[in-house]
This record gives C-alpha cells, sequence and structure tokens, in this order.
C-alpha cells in the first residue's frame, strides 16, 4: 500500500535493489530547463531525506550550467532533479537552466548551442520540452534534428517527454481534425518517454496507459528503419484504430517507452505536494535508469549507450524478453468528435504509441543492454 | 528574398502580452544556424554507431572530430561573415562545430539585415521576450548557406507538470462536454 508515487515506490516496481547506484565518479547525467524555473538545493535535501532513506543516494546537484536564481522554486524544476537523482542514485547530476539570457534568445536553442559547445557534458539528458509540430517550420526542425544527430555521433542519451495531450487534436481549416504530433518528441534521433499509471493506484500493482501520456506519428519526419517493423506489427494487430486522416502511419512513431507518470510526491518550497502527474515526471525515471546502465557498462569498460532506441527496438525484436514491462491496457486521449470520441491510440502487446516498449524492469534491461 | 521559415507559426502564445515595438538601438542577440557539411554522412555514421549488429557500434566521435565532419564549407563562412561584416556586426560568437553564429546588433540593424523583420516586446509574467510578429526573409545568396535564424518567432516554452487534480477536471470537462 502506499499514497503515491515516491523514489521507494518507483524502485520497487522497476526491480532497483538498494545495491543499484551508482559507483564511477565519471559517470553523469543531466536535466534541462526551459521556463524560468530553479529548483532549490534544501527542497532536494528534503526530498531525499523523507523520501530516499533507503538508498545511497547524492543529495546535491554538482553542476549547475547556466543561470539559477534563489526566487521560487519551480514544481517541474523540482520533479525534474528529485527523480532523475533517485533512479540514477548516486550519481553526478547536472542542470541545464536555459531560460535565455537575452530576452531576444530561443532558450532550448541556446540549450543546443550548449551542449555542441561543450567537449565534456554528462551522457544522459532528460529534457520535458515539446511545441506542437505544426507550430514549428520544417527548416527549424530539421536542423534541430541534424543536432540530436551529432550528440547521438558523440554517444549522448537524449531523452524526450512524449507530451501530456494524448495524441492530441489539431482543427483544420476545413473544420475536420487530425491528431497533433509533438516535437521533439517525433525526432527519429532521440528516445521518448510516455507515461503510465498503476491499475491500483494505491499498490505497486502492474502498469496501464495514463491518458495523457503523448504519442502518435510526425507529419514531418519519415519512419526511421529501426522501428518499421514494429510500428507495422501494431498496425496491421490492433483491434481497432483512429481513421486514418487523423494520423500519418508512415511518419516516426512515438513514444519509444514508458514509465510511470501518475501520482507523484514533489517537495518544492519545502513543502511535500502529491498528485503531480505528467510525462515530465516519467522521463527523468528513465533518464535515472539509464544513466545507472551507463554506469554498469562503464565499469566493465564498455562504451556508454549513446542513441538508445536501435539497441531498444533491436533488442526487442530479438524475441521474448522480460527488459521491459509489456502495458496493454488503455488509450490516450485525442479529439472530442464523433469520429473519434475523445479517444486516440490504444495500448496493445508489444509496441504501441502510447507506452512505446513498456516500463523498465532493471535487472533485465540492464543484462540485455550490456551486451546488446 | 527568401524566408527560409515561410511555414513557422507567427501566433503569440495567449499568456504574453504585446508592450510594443522596441527601441533602434536596443540590443537584440540573433541565432545563426549555418548549413552544414556531410549531413548524409552523419546520418550514416549515428547508423553504425548506434547499431548493436555494427563493428563499429559505440565508437563514438569526439567533440573535434564532430567538428571536421559537419562545419561549414569555407564559402559558407566567409559568404555569412562578409554579409554580416557588410551591416557591421562584428564580434559574433561561435561554437566547436562552427555551424551557429551568435551575434548582439541594435533592432534597426537586424531590420534591415532580415528584411520583413518587425521587433516587438512581449511580457509574460516576470518575463520578457522581444520577437517578430511579421516573417523575415534573407537574400536569396544566402539560401544555401543558411538553415534558418533564431530569436525572431518561438517564444519560450510554458509547458508546466500535470497535477491530477486539474487533470481530473479537465478529463470530467471534456466528458461533459461530449455528453453535451
Amino acid at each position: 500500500f502506499h499514497l503515491g508515487v515516491t523514489p521507494s515506490v518507483i524502485r520497487k516496481r522497476y526491480n532497483l535493489t538498494d545495491g543499484d547506484i551508482g559507483a564511477l565518479p565519471n559517470n553523469s547525467q543531466a536535466c534541462a530547463q526551459f521556463l524560468e524555473q530553479y529548483f532549490h538545493p534544501a527542497d532536494l535535501a528534503e526530498f531525499m531525506k523523507l523520501f530516499a532513506s533507503s538508498f545511497g543516494h547524492r543529495s546535491r546537484v554538482d553542476q549547475v550550467v547556466g543561470h539559477q536564481e534563489l526566487g521560487k522554486a519551480g514544481l517541474e524544476a523540482s520533479l525534474d532533479v528529485e527523480y532523475i537523482m533517485s533512479t540514477g542514485a548516486n550519481i553526478s547530476t547536472w542542470v541545464f537552466s536555459n531560460a535565455g539570457r537575452h530576452e531576444s534568445q530561443e532558450p532550448f536553442l541556446a540549450w543546443l548551442l550548449l551542449l555542441s559547445n561543450m567537449s565534456s557534458v554528462p551522457w544522459v539528458h532528460s529534457v520535458s520540452y515539446g511545441d506542437d509540430e505544426d507550430s514549428l517550420s520544417r527548416a527549424y526542425m530539421e536542423r534541430v534534428n541534424v543536432e540530436f544527430m551529432k550528440a547521438a555521433a558523440r554517444g549522448l542519451t537524449v531523452l524526450f517527454a512524449s507530451g501530456d495531450a494524448g495524441a492530441g487534436c489539431r482543427k483544420l481549416a476545413g473544420g475536420s481534425h487530425t491528431f497533433r504530433p509533438s516535437f521533439p518528441a517525433s525526432s527519429p534521433y532521440v528516445t521518448t518517454v510516455g507515461g503510465t499509471a498503476f491499475k491500483n493506484p494505491f499498490r505497486v500493482t502492474w502498469e496501464v496507459t495514463d491518458y495523457i501520456s503523448g504519442g502518435g506519428f510526425s507529419n514531418v519526419f519519415p519512419m526511421p528503419d529501426y522501428q518499421a517493423a514494429a510500428v507495422r506489427n501494431f498496425l496491421h494487430s490492433a483491434p481497432k484504430l483512429p481513421p486514418l486522416s487523423y494520423y500519418n502511419s508512415s511518419g516516426r512513431a512515438y513514444p519509444d517507452l514508458a514509465a510511470l507518470s501518475d501520482n507523484y510526491w514533489v517537495v518544492t518550497n519545502r513543502i511535500p505536494l502529491p498528485w503531480v502527474s505528467g510525462t515530465s515526471a516519467s522521463t527523468p525515471v528513465v533518464g535515472g535508469i539509464m544513466a545507472l546502465i551507463n554506469d554498469r557498462r562503464l565499469q566493465k569498460g564498455l562504451p556508454p549507450l549513446g542513441f538508445l532506441n536501435p539497441a531498444l527496438y533491436k533488442l526487442q525484436e530479438k524475441g521474448p524478453t522480460d527488459a521491459l514491462y509489456d502495458v496493454t491496457q488503455g488509450c490516450h486521449l485525442s479529439c472530442l468528435d464523433a469520429a473519434v470520441e475523445g479517444q486516440g491510440f490504444c495500448a496493445g502487446p508489444s509496441w504501441d504509441p502510447v507506452s512505446g516498449w513498456g516500463t523498465p524492469n532493471f535487472p533485465q534491461l540492464l543484462k540485455a543492454l550490456l551486451n546488446p | 528574398g527568401w524566408a527560409p521559415e515561410q511555414d513557422q507559426s507567427l501566433r503569440v502564445p495567449a499568456e504574453w502580452r504585446h508592450l510594443g515595438p522596441v527601441a533602434p538601438l536596443d540590443e537584440l542577440v540573433l541565432t545563426f544556424a549555418l548549413r552544414q557539411q556531410n549531413v548524409e554522412h552523419l546520418v550514416k555514421l549515428v547508423g553504425r554507431v548506434s547499431d548493436p549488429d555494427s563493428p563499429q557500434y559505440g565508437k563514438y566521435l569526439s567533440l573535434e572530430e564532430l567538428r571536421t565532419l559537419v562545419q561549414p564549407s569555407l564559402l559558407t563562412l566567409s559568404t555569412v561573415h562578409k554579409w554580416l561584416g557588410a551591416y557591421g556586426i562584428k564580434g559574433c560568437k561561435t561554437i566547436s562545430t562552427l555551424d551557429f553564429l551568435e551575434c548582439v546588433m541594435p533592432a534597426s540593424t537586424a531590420e534591415r539585415l532580415l528584411p520583413g523583420a518587425q521587433f516587438h516586446r512581449y511580457e509574460s509574467g516576470q518575463r520578457s521576450a522581444v520577437r517578430s510578429p511579421v516573417p523575415y526573409t534573407l537574400h536569396e545568396d544566402l539560401a544555401e548557406h543558411i538553415d534558418f535564424v533564431g530569436g525572431l518567432h518561438r517564444f519560450p516554452a510554458e509547458r508546466k507538470v500535470v497535477t491530477r487534480a486539474s487533470g481530473k477536471e479537465e478529463a470530467t470537462a471534456r466528458y461533459q462536454q461530449r455528453a453535451a
């Protein structure tokens, strides 16, 4: 029985033992902020004191890149730091704080420039930011996509939240509706994280989809080869799909995997707050787990995971695996109209556009990714 | 002129309030994304270093090696620098891979440099942003050297975490709307 998701609940569900903490001084992980939001070191210390007494951890961020003010802490910033440091426990953590130094700068672009300008950066980056694809120019998205390729070429693992509006909805000029993909979640060169909830919200049970979990198909980027078989399988086997006019079935499909996104406890401005939800919560959880896997890989003299998707899809397609818990129940939100009645896609066996391949089972995922 | 981002949304997010045009001498920071080389090669390289079945799996590039691969051509660098220099814009900052330039200039210069652009100030709570509500263009000769110019249209993201209480209210409202 529990009263919401805390680090110990997550560690229990994903089978992280008290010994599953970082051991290498040269491994690191990061989260990025683009709102004018700051975390308070005192909140992090209090959070760890309240919720992390059962496992080894750090209570301080090692490096803040950018500007950190002393004003009120932001919920989003507190959430990122508190949870990446709970699954990626005892791993050196950086925070990129990019509200934009100047009022004419684009904070997300400023982060990309920083990443491309630092020779030594953490191996794993968790980012909870997204815009509607249709609000951005193709030139911008294609160039940002190349920036993610540059990160992948350097061995960085970049994780993006899939968004909190399910499949999304856009009203077209003629009055009809389509789903609304989100970018950078729809980039084929990042790993996108969706959201789940416990079947029984007060027990550590199996997971169902979180109805807000972002997911769908890009209208800009074609489907990459690494996911073609998995997505084809979904499109052929799903018992019910939305009308084809709502999505581009040949586009990059996301998310790639998921984690719990419902009912988190967060300490912000010294107050423990319950009921915090969203893929902004699941993404740092997955980020910490990937950093932990990097820790074990580096200990064995192996290179870090880098861009995860080709290995992830290959691993799952090799045959039955228990590296990820397959989430097979639940649907996410979409347009409220007669054709889809508020429902987007639904989860099913194997990959689906609500929960991807599912949620991590750490020991088995570690085993699989130590020798992919 | 040539409009590299003619499909970019110019909608001002609801939470941002228009304050009016900026003064001609107000300083702006614009980011120029310079056209990279060997992007096709980069695509293949990423495929190989990320594929566990490839002999190159995990053989990542250093930042220096990456620069050698993608840095813009000398022609691109000299064309863009000459163009900026012609407007008196000097001392732009670049990055390790040489494919972005960040330049500081007065708003009046930016408006001459990017015909069409008109810089206005907006405010959301404690934050302020300078953006152009109309599209910019570039001289056609720059079409093969610049991907886009950052700092004109996209407002800072306002995404926030969901609290389940508000999510429930939203779901209830949706269902009520649906029932109606």
